[in-house]
């Protein structure tokens, strides 16, 4: 449907603003790279069925390659920024002082507890349907730290939470016309977009209206 | 089928 194909799309974009931002201006300021291993795992945990090739469809099996690929990809471009630009680097690292262990933990935690089944990989499918709802804080932290950030990065995350959000439609659109209700994803989906709510309300306010952002 | 299209999405 309409609303998953624009999900999607927005992915996509996401990431690509993500990689155009971080190879052109050469300077990671302003991107978590905690987030972005985040991801990483994410990806890794919740497409572990590759590996049984009971694919779906070759447009998820591509997708499911790209986001692996590309996350992995993103956090590779940061590291080499280590040698290529330290000073960015290390004002990144100074700023990026989430502690991912208090949300590795509990995702952790809630897949062992909610869960289609108790196996191996529906396990990891739940931590990382868990994880992905949350990665975005260490993120969305360090913006309300430093405060404001550069226009390109505050797409790069609206265009991340807008994915997760045309989601919830998609999902009502399959109840009806499938009678579809898978409730981790739902619920999880609503914690992720709830988690950015904030975001999006300032992104409308500043960034839409050309002000550049910049917190209260 | 409905188990095999349980994780269909992204």
């Amino acid at each position: 449907n309409i609303f998953r194909i624009l999900a999607d799309l927005s992915h996509l974009a996401s990431i690509v603003i993500l990689l155009e931002t971080i190879r052109k201006a050469r300077q990671i300021d302003g991107i978590s790279l905690k987030t972005q291993i985040l991801y990483v795992l994410v990806f890794c945990t919740r497409y572990l069925d590759l590996l049984t090739f009971r694919w779906t469809s070759l447009y998820n099996t591509l997708m499911k390659f790209f986001f692996i690929g590309t996350s992995v990809y993103v956090v590779k471009l940061m590291q080499d920024c280590k040698l290529t630009n330290p000073v960015s680097y290390k004002d990144m690292m100074f700023r990026d002082t989430f502690q991912i262990k208090y949300l590795l933990g509990p995702c952790a935690l809630l897949a062992l507890v909610f869960n289609y089944k108790f196996t191996v990989l529906e396990l990891c499918w739940s931590f990382s349907i868990w994880l992905e709802s949350v990665a975005i804080l260490p993120q969305l932290f360090m913006l309300s730290r430093s405060g404001k950030a550069s226009t390109l990065t505050t797409h790069y995350i609206f265009a991340l939470g807008l994915y997760r959000a045309l989601y919830i439609p998609n999902w009502i659109w399959r109840y009806y016309s499938e009678n579809r209700l898978e409730k981790l994803s739902i619920f999880t989906g609503l914690l992720q977009t709830a988690l950015y709510s904030d975001f999006f309300y300032i992104y409308y306010r500043k960034v839409m209206k050309g002000r550049g952002f910049e917190l209260p | 089928n409905q188990k095999q299209n349980l994780h269909d999405e992204l």
